[in-house]
C-alpha cells in the first residue's frame, strides 16, 4: 500500500510545487513507484513536468467531481515510475460547486482509494490557501510537507497553519502527521535567512528536516523546459539538495 | 473623491504585500492621503506595518461580515497621511460565510463608500487566490496593479489573470481597468528575468511599468521590523525603485 503526502502552506510562493515536483522525481530515480496530484487550479506542478497540459481530459477537477474515473485522470509523465494527474482552472470552479455538496472534503480521498495500491507514495501539490482544495488534500494524507521560506512573512503564517492542521486531524482526518517541515530558499548571504531558521527549528524541533533547500537560480529555470532539477542540471546546488531531501524521506519511511 | 487600487494575482509570493506596503508608503510621503485595506487572511500588511495586529477589533472581516461600522475598522499607522484596515485568520472565514449572502461580491465595495471621500487613494492587498476576497476587491476597485515576478510560473498564470479581470469586467464591476503591470524580484544576474520580461512587456505591451523591482534582501528584512522600506533602508536599491513606481503611478493618475 501506499502513503499520501500532501505539499503545503497557505503562505504563497514558498517553494510547494518546486518541491512536490523534485522530490516526486528524486523518488521515482530511487525505483519508487509515484503519483503526483496537482491541485492547484493554477496548474504549475502539470506545467513544470508535461508539455501537454492543455490537451488532457480528465483531469483533477472531474475526479474531484466525481464526474470520472480517477484512473482515466492518471496520466504518464514519460518518466518511470512517476505518473500525475494534471490540474486546469477548472478546479477553481471546484471550490465553488462542491460547497454544498455531501462529504465535500473527503473528495479527493475517495477518489484516491483505487489507485493507492499502484503506488509506493502518492504526492499532492496544494494550493496558497486554507480552502476546500487543501482540506481535500490534508483529508487524503496520511502526512504532510512544509516548505517555509527563509522569510520573515514566512513566521507570520505559522500559527495559522498548525491551527488548520490540527483542525483537520481533530476533524476530518485523525491519523493526519506532520511528515516534515522543509526550510527552503535559504541564502547564505543574508542574516535574516539564518535567524527565520533558528526560529523555526526552536519552533517545530525534530519535525524540521536536516536538508536545507538553497536558493539556486537552476530550480527556478527548470520549469520552463518543463523538466525535473535533475533532468536540467543535475549538478547543481538545487539538485544536491532534492537528493538529499529524498534520501532522509526514505530514511523517516522505511522499516527499521 | 478617491481612487481605489487592489494588488492581485492570484500566483503565490510574487511581491503583491511587499508592493502594497512600499507603494501605499511612497504616495503617504508625497502628501497623498492613503488606506491600505488588508484583505488577505494572512495579515501580511498588517503585520509588516503595525505591532499590534493582534489587539485590533474591529478588522476587514467584521466590516466584510457587516457586523462593524468601517469607520471602526480604520486604524492609524502612526504615520502621517498612512491608514490601515488590518486582517487577522477570522477573514479565511468569511470566504465561507459569504458563499450564500445576498449581494456577496460588493461586501468591500459597500464598506468603503462612506470612507473613499477621506483618502486620495485606497490600496487593496488581495490574497493568492481567484476567490470570493479577490472578487470582493476587484468588485471595489477602479483599477488592478498586478505584479509579476520574473520567472517561469508567472508566465503559466496569466491568461487565469486576464481571465478573471475580464471577468469580473464584465459581470461585476464594468470600470475595472489594469492600472498597470509591475515587473517584480528581477535579478540581473539570470538570464531568466530577462527572457520573463520580454514575454510580458510583448503580452501586456504599454500596461507595463517603465519601473521594475530588483530582488532586493532589504524588501525582505523591512517587514520584520514593521518599516516599510523607506523607513528600513531609504538607500537601498528596494527604496529607490518602490519611489520611482511612486513617482511613475502619480504621473498617470495627474491631471493633464
Ligand atoms: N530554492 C529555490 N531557489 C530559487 N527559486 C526557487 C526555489 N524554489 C522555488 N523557486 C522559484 O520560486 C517561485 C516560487 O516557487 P513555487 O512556485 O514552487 O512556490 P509555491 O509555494 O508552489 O507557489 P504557490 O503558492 O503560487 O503555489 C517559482 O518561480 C520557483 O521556480
Ligand atoms: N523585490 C524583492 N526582493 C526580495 N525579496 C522580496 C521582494 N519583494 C518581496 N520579497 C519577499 O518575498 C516574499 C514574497 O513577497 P510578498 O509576501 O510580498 O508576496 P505576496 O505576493 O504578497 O505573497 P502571498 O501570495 O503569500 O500574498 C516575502 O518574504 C517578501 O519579503
Ligand atoms: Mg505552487
Ligand atoms: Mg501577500
Amino acid at each position: 500500500s501506499s502513503k499520501i503526502i500532501s505539499i503545503t502552506n497557505q503562505k504563497g510562493g514558498v517553494g510547494k510545487t518546486t518541491t512536490a515536483i523534485n522530490l516526486a522525481a528524486a523518488l521515482a530515480a530511487r525505483l519508487q513507484d509515484v503519483l503526483l496530484v496537482d491541485l492547484d487550479g493554477q496548474g504549475n506542478a502539470s506545467g513544470g513536468l508535461i508539455r501537454n497540459k492543455k490537451d488532457c481530459y480528465p483531469t483533477a477537477y472531474e475526479i474531484l467531481m466525481d464526474k470520472e474515473d480517477p484512473a482515466k485522470a492518471v496520466y504518464s509523465t514519460g518518466r518511470e515510475f512517476l505518473d500525475i494527474i494534471p490540474a486546469n482552472d477548472d478546479l477553481n470552479g471546484a471550490k465553488v460547486e462542491l460547497v454544498s455538496a455531501e462529504g465535500r472534503e473527503y473528495r479527493l480521498k475517495e477518489a484516491l482509494q483505487n489507485l493507492k495500491n499502484s503506488y509506493s507514495y502518492i504526492i499532492i501539490d496544494a494550493p496558497p490557501s486554507l480552502d476546500l482544495l487543501t482540506v481535500n488534500a490534508l483529508a487524503a494524507s496520511d502526512s504532510a510537507i512544509i516548505p517555509i521560506q527563509c522569510e520573515y512573512y514566512a513566521l507570520e503564517g505559522l500559527s495559522q497553519l498548525i491551527n488548520t492542521l490540527s483542525m483537520v486531524k481533530k476533524g476530518i482526518n485523525r491519523s493526519l502527521e506532520i511528515e516534515g517541515v522543509l526550510l527552503t530558499m535559504h541564502d547564505r548571504r543574508t542574516s535574516l535567512s539564518y535567524q527565520v531558521m533558528e526560529n523555526i527549528r526552536k519552533h517545530f524541533k525534530g519535525a524540521v528536516y536536516n536538508t536545507v533547500i538553497p536558493r539556486n537560480v537552476r530550480l527556478a529555470e527548470a520549469p520552463s523546459f518543463g523538466k525535473s532539477i535533475f533532468e536540467y542540471d543535475s549538478e547543481s546546488a538545487g539538485a544536491a539538495a532534492y537528493n538529499m531531501l529524498a534520501d532522509e524521506f526514505l530514511r523517516d519511511n522505511s522499516p527499521e
